[in-house]
């Protein structure tokens, strides 16, 4: 069986959040490691990778791999009706027809329990190699949200161009062109969260769908900072990490001239 | 003008 209490029941809200916009149905593994959900978009072009890690939960108990195949606008249902201190509680058997969330109110006078039907997915995993990036860049995830926002304001597509001077967004659309160049400022006064740091082994230059980019950021609010990984030719990564608990990554395939 | 790629042309089936 499998039986994860989750003390931050929010947390859950927001990861949901994260990805409503892209997939609609998914497969969330359990595994003795945690909770992890491998998806693309009905047209292959953006891949969602989750993982909740085991340690981040207050219990955990998974005696074997179980695929739980999920209506994601459904459970974004479900989990809307916990409050947002709640603790959660996520259930079910070896073979699920159902999942049962347990909502506890944080001062322990309200228990619900909901019950949803599981369904069966295909499995469309890709596999995704451990790669090293050419280019990385940290920066604050609010920063990129806004430059992401503003430059789909403009056009569709956003040039990426990482050198060791910075990262320039470039776009172009039918009113006219935009230009947004972030300078690495490591060494200032700022937090660590305010910081942008560029690493990177050569430039490189690259284009993306902004639309993607854009639903991407809806995950802004699980992390202060966003890291993008680019190698050239290869989809562009979009990190937020989730304090002791994991990550939720977005690959983005590029726009490729012909 | 740029095509989009699909995921399939970069990354394999596990």
């Amino acid at each position: 069986m499998f039986e994860a209490r989750l003390l931050q029941g929010g947390l859950l809200k927001k990861v949901l959040d994260s990805i409503k916009d892209i997939i609609t149905e998914g497969n969330f593994d359990c595994s003795p490691n945690g909770l992890s959900l491998q998806a693309m978009d009905s047209s292959h072009v953006s891949l969602i990778d989750i993982l909740l890690e085991s340690e981040g939960f207050e219990h955990y108990r998974c005696d074997r791999n179980i695929p739980m195949g999920l209506n994601i606008t459904n459970l974004v249902k479900m989990i809307k009706c916990a409050g947002s201190e709640d603790i959660v509680t996520i259930k079910c058997e070896d073979k699920p027809d159902n999942v049962t969330f347990l909502f506890e109110s944080k001062d322990n006078d309200k228990i619900s329990d909901f019950e949803m039907k599981t369904m069966t997915i295909d499995d469309e995993h890709l596999l995704v190699p451990d790669q090293t990036y050419t280019a990385v860049v940290k920066m604050p995830s609010a920063e990129f949200q806004r430059l992401c926002r503003d430059m789909a304001a403009i056009g569709d597509t956003v040039n990426i161009s990482v050198t060791k001077e910075g990262v320039r967004f470039s776009t172009t659309g039918d009113m006219g062109t935009a230009n947004i160049t972030v300078r690495p400022n490591p060494s200032g006064d700022q937090k660590e969260e305010e910081r942008t740091e560029v690493q990177i082994t050569e430039p490189v230059s690259a284009g993306f769908a902004l639309r993607y980019l854009n639903s991407f950021t809806k995950a802004t609010p699980l992390s202060p900072t966003v890291t993008l990984g680019m190698v050239p030719n290869l989809p562009i990564v979009v990190e937020y990490k989730i304090a002791d608990m994991g990550h939720v990554r977005y690959y983005l395939a590029p726009k490729i001239e012909d | 003008a740029a095509s989009q790629r699909r995921l399939e042309d970069f990354f394999g089936a596990p």
